[in-house]
């Protein structure tokens, strides 16, 4: 009868020590244990995993610290659009929302893709539409701004125009495009 | 991007992802994290895995799949089969990312061609880790 629980916040490049001092690194381990513990309270009550990962990924959306939820990057217009998926590996259900930004949390529309439709995977509006009716928390897509994420579009969009400094690996690293 | 993997008492396990994407990506592109079997997955014969990384080539290897069906078809190892579709799969195409897995028995493995991956686990064995690096 034991349980468990495992979580990423991303991976990339650019997580590196001289990005993140001790300060920055223990913010960071500070929100994945707290999205750790929602997640093991509710499996050490019994629950079932599927409404664990919901709670342990809410906590990561609702922090702007990762790149889902509020923290999420910007595309090349300058606007989010979030896609999430969740899975249950008794019944092989599945549920996904792609393109979507003004639901507060995607992972809830994802499951709620998975319970409340025949479908598995819903996009753009046609999936706002359906949250809205089924009643989930709806936000202005302003909620999910952070000028960190922002800031990192123009510099990647500035630096389309510029001749990338080849001679700093971080820069180099942070543009993913030729 | 964000995932977790749990598995719980009935020995149930379930998988999810949630991403805003890649920066800078151009409107209307969708990553692998909102795909089956690519982003995630999760089948209690085997694991369930949650991806993170350039979503292109998690989608075009079916990466989260193709890592269960090494596992369930060639009884590969769970830290193995990572290895090989991140390394062997992926990072030849010039793909970049990380992968976390818990398996039938509720070991967790995890993997990653980057300099780093934001990562914890907790057990009810009383194992509690988080690492960045």
């Amino acid at each position: 009868n034991s349980f468990a629980i495992v979580i990423h916040g991303g991976a990339g490049n650019g997580i590196v020590p001289e990005n993140l001092n001790e300060e920055k690194q223990k913010v960071y381990k500070d929100k994945l244990q707290e999205a750790l513990n929602a997640g093991y309270f509710v499996l050490e009550k019994g629950g079932k995993s599927i409404d664990a990962i919901q709670e342990a990924i809410k906590v990561l959306e609702d922090s702007p610290l990762f790149n889902a939820g509020k923290g999420a990057v910007f595309n090349s217009e300058g606007n989010q659009e979030m896609d999430a998926s969740i899975m249950d590996g008794k019944t092989l259900n599945s549920g996904a929302v792609a393109g979507i930004n003004h639901v507060k949390n995607p992972i809830l529309a994802a499951r709620m893709v998975m319970d409340s439709t025949k479908h598995v995977m819903l996009s753009g509006k046609g999936a706002e539409r359906i949250m809205e009716k089924l009643g989930l928390e709806m936000v202005d897509s302003s909620y999910f701004f952070t000028s960190n994420r922002y800031n990192q579009l123009k510099r990647l969009q500035g630096n389309q125009t510029r001749v990338v400094n080849t001679s700093n690996e971080n820069i180099l690293n942070d543009n993913k495009y030729g | 991007t964000v995932g977790a993997v749990a598995i719980d008492k009935q020995g149930n396990i379930a998988a999810g992802t949630s991403t805003g994407g890649i920066a800078n990506k151009k409107y209307g592109r969708i990553g692998d994290s909102p795909i089956i079997g690519a982003g995630t997955y999760a089948n209690n014969i085997t694991c369930g895995i949650s991806c993170t990384g350039t979503g292109e080539y998690f989608i075009r290897t079916v990466a989260a799949h193709e890592v269960s069906n090494l596992i369930q078809y060639k009884n590969t190892h769970p830290m193995e089969a990572l290895h090989e579709v991140i390394f062997n799969q992926i990072a030849p195409l010039g793909g970049e990312g990380g992968m976390i897995l818990l398996d039938k028995y509720g070991n967790v493995f995890w993997d990653f061609n980057t300099k780093g991956m934001f990562r914890g686990y907790k057990k009810s064995t009383g194992d509690n880790v988080i690492e960045i690096f």
